[in-house]
Parts: structure tokens; sequence; C-alpha cells
């Protein structure tokens, strides 16, 4: 009984392991998604050429303005995505589109987030 | 139904999904501060049954352990259903994007099929 | 837009109930631990 014991704790202590990794991993997914989210904005056009735009509205900032301006076109240079590391020193590199910590409701939903952050 | 009306439906029908997503990740990061206190609490408690442990070897009992024990299995309790509260919450914010993003997917599919729309 | 926001909403109810089951681990843990302390004192195995 003792040893069975001792194996379903060893066995729950790495599946608590593995939850933890899946845990930062999704963080990690997060972070990444909003900086592609709010950088990076391509969609793609009637003739299926692609075209940054800059949109109005969004789930951070809502949708006022979202028939008053219209798409335009940005040419020459990709936005550059932050880099994938939850490397907090270096958020969003597009200058067109600066991505403010606080626009990050997804991740700051996470106390371990704003930890890091600290 | 023309796409002009369907966006101000849309827009109409998203006017406050901003404030709801804003409300629901707000809560689940508030909920998520107070697990982060009962997980401190939790830890001190299992340190020290730990530590007395490690000085007095696993058959000694700590003079207060069925009370660090209760203690600890309430901060346990506390924290789960802190943690089921932030699901609920994420899961409501998930559905609300879903439901509205749903009908407007089934707006454009009806514009579509009536020519007034390129597919 | 509401397609990013759904993906993101649906990342953070992934994460939520990863973590729900994060907790549901430590809960089992602890209780395997009370069990194996009170089997070790009967038993009088005191590694």
């Amino acid at each position: 009984e003792y040893e069975g014991l001792r194996e379903k704790l060893n066995k729950t202590l790495l599946q608590k392991k593995q939850l933890e990794d899946e845990f930062d991993a999704l963080q990690q997914e997060i972070y990444d998604k909003e900086t592609e989210y709010f950088s990076n904005r391509t969609i793609a056009t009637a003739s299926g050429a692609l075209k940054h735009v800059s949109t109005p509205g969004n789930i951070i900032k809502g949708f006022d303005g979202f028939t008053k301006s219209h798409s335009h076109h940005h040419h020459g240079g990709t936005a550059s995505a932050a880099s994938s590391s939850l490397n907090l020193n270096s958020l969003n590199t597009n200058s067109d589109f600066p991505i403010e910590n606080s626009d990050r409701i997804f991740s700051l939903s996470s106390a371990t987030f704003i930890k890091q952050l600290q | 139904m023309d796409p002009s009306l369907a966006l101000e439906q849309t827009l109409q029908d998203i006017s406050n999904l901003e404030a709801e997503f804003h409300h629901a990740y707000e809560e689940i990061g508030a909920n998520d501060g107070d697990i982060q206190e009962h997980q401190k609490k939790y830890m001190q408690k299992d340190s020290q049954i730990q530590k007395f442990i490690k000085q007095n070897g696993a058959i000694a009992e700590h003079p207060n352990e069925s009370e660090l024990n209760r203690d600890m299995q309430s901060e346990l309790k506390e924290m789960l259903s802190l943690q089921k509260e932030k699901c609920k919450l994420a899961n409501t914010a998930l559905f609300m994007v879903a439901k509205h993003l749903s009908k407007l997917e089934r707006n454009l599919t009806i514009l579509e099929e009536d020519g007034v729309l390129a597919p | 837009e509401l397609e990013h926001a759904k993906e993101l909403a649906f990342l953070v109810a992934k994460r939520e109930q990863a973590s729900l089951k994060l907790l549901e681990a430590e809960s089992d843990v602890f209780s395997d631990r009370c069990q194996i302390k009170s089997l070790k004192r009967n038993l009088n195995l005191s590694a």
C-alpha cells in the first residue's frame, strides 16, 4: 500500500510538472498572439494580394470609429513582430502600431505575467 | 438586408463587447491575484511541516500538524473555488465573442447568397 | 477583428482550464502526502 501510494504521488507530481509546462506554453502563446494581433495587421484583398491595414477598431479600443475611417495601405517594409520568447523588454517593434502593455488585457489577466513584468 | 445595414447591426451588437471583455479579464486578473495570496499562505504552512520533517525525520509529528493541514486544505479549497470562477469568466468572454462572430458569419452568408456581397 | 478576439479568448479559456487542472493536481499531491505520512508513522518507516 505504501509503495502504491508513493508511485501514485510520483505520477501526480509528474502530471503537475506537465501541467505547469502547458500553462507556460499557453501564456507564451497568448503573449505572441497579442503581439501579432496588435502589430502585423495583414488582410487579403479581393484579388488575393496581401496588404497591411490599420483598422480603427478592435476588441481593446472598441469599434466606435469603425465606419468613420477606412483601411489604408502600407508600402514597403514588413512590420516585425516582437520576439516570440517572453522577452518583456522588447515588445512590438513596429512603430506604426505601438503596443502598450496595458493593451495586453489577455496576458494581464494572469498574475504570473504581471509578476514577470514587475 | 444590405452590407451597410449588416455592418451597422454588427457594430451595434458588439458596441458593449469592449467593456465586457475588459471587465471579464480584469475580474480574472483580480481573482488570480487572490489565488496568489492563498498560494503564498499555503506554501508558508507547507514549508513549516517540511522543515520539521527535515529536522526531526518523517515519523515525528509537527505539534501543530493537524491545524496546519486543516489550514492548508482550506487554502486549497479557496483557490479551487476562485479558479473555477475564473474559468467561468473566461468561458463567458469566449462565448460572447463567438456568438457575435457566428451571427456576423450568418449575415455574410445571406448577403453572399443574395448576391449583394462578393464571396 | 472578432476572429482574433475569439482566438485570444479561446487561449485564455484554455489557460484557465490548465490552471484548474494544476490546482486539482496540487490538491491530489497534498492528500497523497497526508496519506503517506500517516502510513509511514503506522509502519514506523523513517526513510
